[in-house]
């Protein structure tokens, strides 16, 4: 564990906080993409099968669940629960996500570490971890304009993978057999998906006045 | 084993 990974993890589990907050006190899932809400929780739900039989710590074995526990409240809520389910509006909503996981899936089975079954599905969450932002920086660009804490819940999201960024490089000048080039990949690129929401949140927050982040 | 082993991040 390392300082980067650490603040990466607190990163995800703010961005958790903030939007179970927003839906349940503020009653409304404006805003926010059901899809991508839909795709984390297959990504956790694949990637932490591993409960059952992997515990490289407690620390990460609680995560795991709280992770999964969390997407799939979110899911709910946004899917099931009023007043929520009203406010979500499948029309502006409708990334076609069959286009990230049909890929991500075949990556999966071709570009993995170990070829056993687990390596295969563990290495597609990755994949589609990195591209489940999508459907919510499209609702986004299409909306234009951003709410507030959902520009910090996006921040949030951004901040975590930036952080295990540079977790990867700490580890791979302090650790003599650390090698992850599937994760690299994949989390260079879902940091990537975030530069230019950054720039936009930084320019809308850079005078202080939380004026609303805006997207071309 | 049925693998991720060495996977010891979240």
């Amino acid at each position: 564990m390392n300082i980067f990974r650490f603040l990466g993890d607190m990163s995800h589990i703010l961005s958790f906080v903030i939007l179970l907050l927003k839906i349940t006190q503020g009653k409304s899932a404006a805003g926010i993409s059901l899809r991508t809400q839909e795709l984390y929780m297959i990504v956790f739900c694949s990637r932490y099968l591993d409960l059952f039989w992997n515990f490289s710590s407690l620390y990460n074995s609680f995560l795991k669940v709280v992770f999964i526990a969390c997407s799939s409240a979110i899911v709910y809520i946004i899917r099931f629960k009023s007043p929520q389910k009203d406010t979500w509006n499948p029309e502006l909503d409708n990334f076609p996500i069959q286009y990230l996981i049909g890929p991500c899936a075949v990556a999966g089975l071709l570009i993995n570490q170990d070829w056993t079954p687990f390596e295969m599905i563990w290495a597609f969450s990755i994949y589609l971890e990195a591209v489940a932002i999508l459907p919510q920086l499209f609702l986004l660009q299409k909306q234009g304009e951003v709410e507030n804490l959902t520009s910090h819940y996006v921040a949030a999201l951004g901040a975590y993978r930036g952080l295990y960024l540079m977790n990867w490089v700490y580890r791979y000048f302090t650790e003599d057999d650390y090698l992850q080039r599937i994760v690299w990949f994949a989390g260079t690129v879902q940091t990537g998906l975030y530069i230019d929401f950054f720039y936009h949140y930084y320019q809308s927050k850079r005078g202080g006045l939380s004026r609303p982040v805006k997207l071309p | 084993a049925w693998g991720g082993e060495d996977h010891d991040e979240l």
